[in-house]
């Protein structure tokens, strides 16, 4: 489950304070599916990436599965990261010079799962999302949407419990958006705890429960 | 006029070729407006960034204004693609350090124009894109979509004959994308050639003429 309490984000860029997340109280339940939309510049990626633990609050508290996140310190704070959430980011973040495979088997690596089970399981991930025959090609060697469909199946490479998506249909066709949403579901029948930031009306309206930000405070649906 | 004649692009990566384009024909009149779309990995990119004099096909010709470009050296390219060419590239390409009024005004300074009317000219076009309170913002304090709309106030600050842009609206909400889609419009109105890669259906409708790629080959619609 996932909590926070009058969570605020600012900004001080030289002297001027920029308030980007007001007063944020959400709660979502073990096994939601829910849908986070609102313009750009909204503080979409802003909350998604506190909610990650990449990031602080700048005023409030985040309790993560019970646990006050903001008490943890670095090591607990990427041990809660590496165990029990999946990150897809905005910029897919890919490391550049590994390929397709190592950089989705990396998750797996830091937990000292053995190098040829790791190596399987991203390809087996690597499939599901249509990227068979470019195992080898470093994020350079990609096409946009194939970079992001890398990027999905890092994230998903560890059966997460908390999976936290930032535009993961952005750069994708129909069909392709379609493919990962149907894995989203997937994940969600067996339990996981799905979070989706999205422009895309057709993707929000098939997941029912939609959170609205504009100009740092939510709404609900 | 945009004239490609038998362009293929083929990657070679340790002993296998892969070929990602396959005899493209196509022929794009000057004042036209037209929308590429495809799945995820069919070349759409890969034609774009030909057509934008930043990288060359294996095989075939292309004539930008009459203009043999494949025949063209170095500093006469980037001539071309400084006075003629507007990109928009799929993952923006801003320059880290420097500000958004610094990342528009470039191509202005490159034609030797005052730092003064540069930075001028950069505020309004920024303005015109939503982002007068993000002036002096680096990439990495600005969102996703702000990131893309301040890739698009410079591709269009030159006032180019011929704008390419690789997913415009991917990480915009519906009313930026329609503020961007309207500044396409009057650009068209005026004259200037626009060509749009696109996942997003509604982009596409309104466009009108519409080709497709699968697999590195051209429908026309
Ligand atoms: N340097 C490279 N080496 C090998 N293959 C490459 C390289 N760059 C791109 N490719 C391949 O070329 C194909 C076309 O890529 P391109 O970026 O043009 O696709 P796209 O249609 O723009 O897709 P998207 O909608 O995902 O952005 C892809 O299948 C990609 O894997
Ligand atoms: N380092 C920073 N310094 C100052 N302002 C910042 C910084 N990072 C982000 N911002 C501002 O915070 C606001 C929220 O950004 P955020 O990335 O959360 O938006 P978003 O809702 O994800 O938008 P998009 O849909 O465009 O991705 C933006 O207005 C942005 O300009
Ligand atoms: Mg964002
Ligand atoms: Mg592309």
């Amino acid at each position: 489950t996932i909590e926070t309490r009058n969570i605020d984000k600012i900004y001080q860029n030289g002297g001027e304070d920029l308030k980007v997340l007001d007063n944020i109280n959400l709660k979502v339940y073990e096994g939601s599916f829910i849908a986070i939309l609102g313009p750009s510049g909204s503080g979409k990626s802003t909350l998604m990436n506190i909610l990650g633990c990449l990031d602080v609050p700048s005023r409030g508290e985040y309790y993560l599965d019970g646990i006050n996140v903001l008490d943890a310190n670095d090591n607990e704070l990427a041990q809660i990261r590496n165990q029990n959430i999946g990150f897809v980011f905005q910029q897919f973040n890919l490391l550049p010079k590994m390929n397709a495979i190592q950089n989705v088997m990396l998750p797996l690596l830091y937990r000292g799962i053995s190098e040829a089970e790791c190596s399987q399981k991203a390809v087996d991930a690597l499939n599901r999302l249509g990227l068979g025959d470019r195992l080898r090609h470093r994020p350079q060697q990609l096409s946009g949407g194939q970079q992001q469909r890398v990027a999905i199946a890092r994230a998903i490479i560890t059966n997460p419990n908390l999976v936290l998506a930032d535009e993961p249909t952005g750069n994708l066709d129909s069909k392709s958006s379609q493919e990962v949403m149907k894995i989203f579901h997937e994940l969600n029948r067996k339990g996981h705890t799905i979070v989706v930031i999205t422009h895309d009306q057709e993707v929000a309206e098939e997941i029912g429960e939609i959170i609205y930000i504009r100009d740092g405070k939510l709404y609900e649906n």
